[in-house]
């Protein structure tokens, strides 16, 4: 069971890598 | 020369440990505002997410190589990013978990990873399809 006082909640974005290759133009 | 990067901004840092939200039973919030544990989330909860977003795109990374790094405990891996098949190194922890299209978390040493987080993960190879994403102001 969750104690919704103490249980941080995360952003789903914070669990996939930002992967953003250089521009190359 | 393909882009070095970090998932988390800076060079991985074995002392300072992995992020707290891949701990099993972490709680997740998508972009609807439902709320889901870490090990719960499929590949459609980033997806949806990324498309409620708005600013957000969900990029198709494909592993090409592994390779031990330097630093203990990772290793730098080469993905092929998006339509363009750009080149981009991340150096990460082996535990580090990726989520890979399909297939869900997935990391180097899932025995580790499962050990440290209580995560229960595949073994990332060469070739699997991992979920990344970009800003969409980037294109």
């Amino acid at each position: 069971n969750v104690e919704p006082r103490s249980v941080p909640v995360f952003p789903w974005h914070s669990l996939v890598p930002f992967l953003a290759p250089t521009q190359s133009d | 020369p393909p882009t070095s990067t970090s998932p988390h901004g800076s060079p991985s840092s074995p002392s300072a440990g992995l992020p707290p939200f891949f701990m099993k039973g972490s709680i997740i919030q998508l972009a609807d505002g439902e709320l889901k544990r870490v090990e719960d989330l499929r590949t459609e909860d980033f997806v949806q997410s990324a498309e409620v977003s708005g600013e957000l795109k969900i990029d198709s990374s494909t592993v090409e190589s592994i390779e031990c790094s330097r630093t203990p405990n990772a290793v730098i891996i080469q993905f092929s990013v998006g339509e363009n098949k750009a080149q981009v190194c991340v150096e990460v922890l082996v535990e580090y978990p990726f989520f890979v299209f399909g297939q869900g978390w997935s990391s180097c040493c899932p025995d580790r990873t499962t050990q440290l987080l209580a995560l229960s993960c595949a073994k990332l190879s060469v070739g699997d399809v991992c979920i990344s994403l970009t800003f969409k102001s980037l294109k």
